[in-house]
C-alpha cells in the first residue's frame, strides 16, 4: 500500500513552514483550541432555595407561560402535574394531540440541596378526541420524539432563569 | 489468467457487498447507544458554530419550535454562504452578527446559492436505498426520519454520512479484502481540470472555488504541482470562529494556521493502490478523501468517499 | 430531563430515549 499522510499537511509542520517563510501575520494567528470540554450533565435543575420558594417560582413561571396544572393533593405538595398546550400549525387539519403533559417533582438531595425533575407524561388533545390507540407492536412503540418536550422545558427553564 | 481472476474476484466481491447493503437497513448502521445534537432555528449562527466546535461535529439537524418540525441540516456550506454574503456586503456586519439559523435560507437566496437538498429516508428502508440517495445528495448526508407514534410528527433519528456507510461496509464485509484491482483501472479518479490553488492564494478565492465547484476541498500545490496541503470546507468553521470575517484577504496558508492540532492530516495514495487498502484505511481512520499523487508527490487526481461509494454501488 | 450549565447564553437539554432496540440521547441547544 502507498497510502500515506501528507507530512506538510500536519498542523505543526504547516505552522513551522509558514513561520520559516517569514510571513508577518503568520505569527499572529493561533490554532483553534478544540477543547473537548465534555458536556457535564445534571438531572433536572438544582436549587438551594427554600423548598416552598422553589415551588412558588415554578407555579409563577408556569402561569406566565400559560400552562395549567392539576390541584396538588395534600399528601404530595412537591409534585406538579402540568398540562401545556403546544399548538403548531397543522397540515390539512390532521388531528394531532396538542396538550403535552409533564410531571415536575421536587426532590431533596441533601440538606439545603434540592433537585427539580421534569418528566414527559404523554399527550392529550384539547378537543377531547380520544387518541388512536397505538396499533403498532410493542417493539416499535418507541418512536418517540423528545424535541417538543425538550423545547417546552427550555421555555420553563428560561422563565425561571429570567424571573430569578 | 491472473488478470482474469482478479477481475472475476472484483466483480463477485462487488455483488456480495451490494447484496449485503440490500439485506441491511439504515437502522442497522446505528450504534446501540448514540447521541444526536439538534439546534433550535432561533439560535444565532455564531452560537451554533460554538456548539459544533465544542462537540467536534461539522453538521447538525435544525428544529423549528414554531412548527415542531425539523428544518433541514446545518452544514459547512451554510457557513460558506455566510462568508460569501458578508464578503459582498461588508456593511452588513451587524446583520451577520445577529443572524439566526432560521435566516440561513435568506442568505442562500441573497447570494444565489443552490439550496441544499432535504432528501431523507426512513431508518427501516434498505441501506442500499440510502446509499443511492446519498450519491445524489449535495450535503453528502441523509437524515434518517421516522414519525412519533403519538403525534405523527417527524423524528430525526440520526444522520447518515458517506464516511459512516463506508466504515460500516469495511467493518462488516470481508469481501472488501478482495477488491484488489488497482484504482487506475476502475476509472473512478477525478483527474483533468482539478481546481487547485497555491499557499499564497487569498482564502476568499479558495472559498469561491469550493462553492462554485460544489466540492468539499481544494488541494494546495507548489510551483511544480506537488501537493503540499488541502483547504477543506470544514476549515471555514475555524475561520469564522476566529472572527476573521474582517480579514478575508488572508492567504489560504495563513488561514490554515487556524487548524487545531488534532487534525489528522491529508491522506494520499497512488493509482497503484487498491480499494481493499483504501477501505481498510477508512475502517481505521477518519479519512475525508484520498489525493492521488505520483512518486514525486505531484498531484494527479482526487478520490472522494462519494466516488468510492458510487463505484461500490454502480461500478463494473 | 438532563441539563447542562448555561454557556454563551445557550441552553442545552437532553433526554435519553429508546428507539426500537437502540438508545438515542436527543440533545437540543436553544438560545436563553
Amino acid at each position: 500500500s502507498t497510502v500515506a499522510i501528507l507530512p506538510t499537511s500536519l498542523p505543526q509542520i504547516h505552522r513551522a513552514n509558514l513561520l520559516a517563510s517569514g510571513l508577518p501575520t503568520a505569527a499572529s494567528i493561533s490554532p483553534l483550541v478544540n477543547k473537548k470540554s465534555k458536556t457535564k450533565w445534571h438531572f433536572g435543575i438544582r436549587s438551594r432555595s427554600y423548598p416552598l420558594d422553589v415551588m412558588g417560582e415554578i407555579y409563577i413561571a408556569l402561569k406566565n407561560l400559560g400552562a395549567e396544572w392539576a390541584k396538588p393533593s395534600e399528601e404530595d405538595l412537591w409534585t406538579i402535574r402540568v398540562r401545556w398546550k403546544y399548538d403548531v400549525s397543522q397540515k390539512n387539519n390532521e388531528v394531532v394531540p396538542d396538550l403535552m403533559k409533564i410531571v415536575i417533582q421536587l426532590f431533596q438531595i441533601e440538606t439545603n440541596n434540592y433537585l427539580v425533575d421534569f418528566k414527559f407524561d404523554g399527550w392529550e388533545n384539547s378537543r377531547g378526541i380520544p387518541l388512536p390507540l397505538s396499533k403498532i407492536t410493542d417493539d416499535e412503540m418507541c418512536t418517540f420524539s423528545a424535541y417538543p418536550f425538550l423545547h417546552l422545558t427550555t421555555r420553563l427553564i428560561m422563565e425561571l432563569a429570567v424571573n430569578s | 489468467d491472473s488478470i482474469e481472476a482478479l477481475d472475476m474476484e472484483q466483480k463477485l466481491s462487488l455483488t456480495a457487498i451490494r447484496q449485503f447493503l440490500k439485506s441491511k437497513t439504515s437502522y442497522d448502521v446505528l450504534p446501540v447507544s448514540f447521541r444526536l445534537i439538534v439546534l433550535d432555528t432561533s439560535l444565532l449562527v455564531k452560537k451554533a458554530l460554538n456548539v459544533l466546535l465544542q462537540n467536534n461535529i461539522v453538521s447538525a439537524p435544525l428544529w423549528d419550535a414554531k412548527t415542531s418540525r425539523f428544518a433541514g441540516l446545518l452544514t459547512s456550506d451554510d457557513f460558506i454562504n455566510v462568508i460569501q454574503y458578508y464578503f459582498s456586503n461588508p456593511d452588513k456586519f451587524d446583520l451577520v452578527d445577529k443572524l439566526q439559523l432560521g435566516g440561513l435560507r435568506d442568505i442562500e437566496r441573497a447570494i444565489g446559492a443552490v439550496p441544499l437538498d432535504t432528501e431523507s429516508i426512513h431508518p427501516s428502508r434498505p441501506l442500499y436505498e440510502a446509499c443511492v440517495m446519498m450519491l445524489n445528495s449535495r450535503s453528502r448526508r441523509i437524515p434518517l426520519i421516522d414519525q412519533d407514534e403519538e403525534t405523527s410528527r417527524e423524528i430525526v433519528v440520526s444522520v447518515l454520512t458517506q464516511y459512516r456507510i463506508l466504515k460500516f461496509i469495511a467493518l462488516n464485509c470481508r469481501e472488501t479484502h478482495f477488491l484488489k484491482k488497482p484504482i487506475s483501472e476502475l476509472n473512478i479518479i477525478a483527474k483533468g481540470n482539478l481546481r487547485s490553488c497555491q499557499m499564497s492564494t487569498p482564502v476568499i478565492d479558495v472559498i469561491q472555488l469550493l462553492s462554485q465547484g460544489n466540492v468539499s476541498s481544494i488541494p494546495i500545490v507548489d510551483d511544480d504541482g506537488r501537493l503540499i496541503n488541502v483547504y477543506e470546507a470544514v476549515d471555514v468553521l475555524g475561520l469564522i470562529k476566529g472572527g476573521i470575517y474582517n480579514d478575508l484577504s488572508l492567504s489560504v496558508g495563513e488561514a490554515l494556521m487556524r487548524r487545531s492540532d488534532d487534525f489528522e492530516g491529508v491522506y494520499t495514495c497512488t493509482e497503484h493502490d487498491k480499494l481493499s487498502t483504501l477501505l481498510d484505511t477508512t475502517r481505521k481512520s477518519s479519512v475525508h478523501r484520498f489525493f492521488v499523487v505520483d512518486q514525486s508527490g505531484k498531484l494527479e487526481g482526487v478520490l472522494s468517499l462519494g466516488d468510492i461509494l458510487r463505484y461500490i454501488l454502480l461500478g463494473e | 430531563l438532563a441539563t447542562s450549565s448555561i454557556k454563551h447564553n445557550t441552553l442545552c437539554v437532553a433526554s435519553i430515549v429508546r428507539y426500537k432496540r437502540k438508545y438515542v440521547t436527543q440533545i437540543l441547544y436553544a438560545p436563553l
